[in-house]
Parts: structure tokens; sequence; C-alpha cells
């Protein structure tokens, strides 16, 4: 499954 | 992270410790617009709501930190701190803020790459950090000539997003399925709202003269 996207930049 | 991404976040970094030197050490906010400082407090308040609950790393947290932190205590400064809110120019300083948030939070409801509250919010923060500046720019064109450290700080806040258009477009060709429409345009939105401060701010560099925006 696709992993909950969280934001990776600021 | 990739060095555009890293060199955007210095220069955002350093746009608000310039602004902080500025305020801390001369006491002076003089053409510098509260209503864009304000903005910029909802832009990370509602950016960073995750910061407890998804941890990407040790550094995106601290950044997340000093942004809110530094957003904070300037809007502070400005507002409560007497000798420099002296210095604060509200009659020119009098863009309606309020009314840039609606129309970002009504974007945000209909285009968001997912209908959730912290994704809606998520989203609602980039369209506001794209117009943020447009208090500034309007105070900018009003006072007549702005001194260094103003015109550097507002040029430093211009140029990170431009870093991070170089960081999208390299993640783009070397991460497989990163395409984040949303952001890649109102980062572009943001960075040519500055286009003629850049020009102006250039020139006045070539020249060696003051920076002063046409009426």
């Amino acid at each position: 499954a696709n992993e909950e996207e969280s934001h990776d930049e600021l | 992270m990739n060095i555009f991404r890293l060199a955007g976040d210095m220069t955002h970094l350093a746009s608000v410790l310039v602004l902080l030197l500025k305020i801390h050490t001369i006491k002076s906010c003089a053409g510098v617009s509260l209503k864009t400082q304000e903005l910029y407090v909802i832009v990370f308040a509602t950016r960073y709501l995750d910061i407890f609950t998804s941890f990407v790393s040790i550094y995106n947290s601290l950044m997340k930190l000093i942004f809110l932190g530094s957003s904070f205590s300037i809007v502070w400064y400005m507002r409560y701190h007497k000798a420099v809110h002296r210095t604060y120019d509200r009659e020119q300083d009098t863009f309606r803020h309020w009314f840039l948030m609606l129309p970002c939070i009504l974007l945000a409801l209909l285009i968001h790459e997912k209908f959730t509250f912290f994704e809606v919010m998520w989203t609602f923060s980039l369209y506001l950090e794209a117009v943020a500046i447009l208090p500034q720019l309007v105070l900018l064109q009003r006072t007549r000539n702005i001194d260094n450290l103003t015109g550097q700080y507002i040029f430093l806040l211009g140029g990170y997003r431009g870093f991070y258009i170089l960081n999208w477009i390299y993640r783009y060709f070397t991460e497989p399925h990163y395409v984040h429409w949303i952001t890649w345009i109102s980062g572009l939105v943001q960075t040519l709202l500055y286009a003629d401060f850049f020009y102006y701010y250039f020139l006045s560099w070539k020249n060696n003269k003051k920076l002063q925006l046409p009426a």
C-alpha cells in the first residue's frame, strides 16, 4: 500500500 | 535532500535571520510590512500542522521550529515591542491582507492533492505563501528609499523559492512519480511576483545606487 505520503519539503 | 533544496532552505533561513538581525539590533522595522509577516505566520502555522504527527528528519523538524519561532517573534516585535513598533509605518502598510486569505482557502478547497484536513491546510499555505509578499512589495513602492537590510531580506526571500524550483526540476528527473503540479505552479507564481523587484535590485546593485522601485 502506498504509505501515507507526508510532505518531506519545508 | 539535494543541493538545490539545501541552498533554498539556507537562503530562506538567511532571509529571516537578516530581518531578525535588523529588528533586534537596530530596533527598527522601517520599510517592513507587518501584513506580510502576519501572513507568513499563518503560512508556517498551516504548513507545519503535522510537526508533531509526522517525523521526516531532525533537520526537517528543526527548520520547522526555526521558521515558526522566527516568524512569530518578528510579528511580536513589530506589534508589541515599543521601540520597534514606533518605527512601523502603519499609514503606508495598508494592504488588506485578510482578503488575500479568502481566495487561497477557496482555491485550496477546490484544488488539492487529497481532500483531508491536513492536506487542504497544507495546500492553503502554499497558495498563501505565493502571495504573502504582496503587502511588502506594495509598501516598497510607497516608501521611496529602503535600507539595505530590508532589500536583502526581500531578495533572499524571493531567491529561496527560486532554488526550490531547481530542486523540483532535479527531483522530477531523478525520482520516478515525483509530480506535484500544485507545488510547482504556486512556487513559480511566487517567484515571478519578485521578477520586477529582482530587476530593480540588480540595477541598484550594478549602478551602486539606492534601491528604488518606480512609483
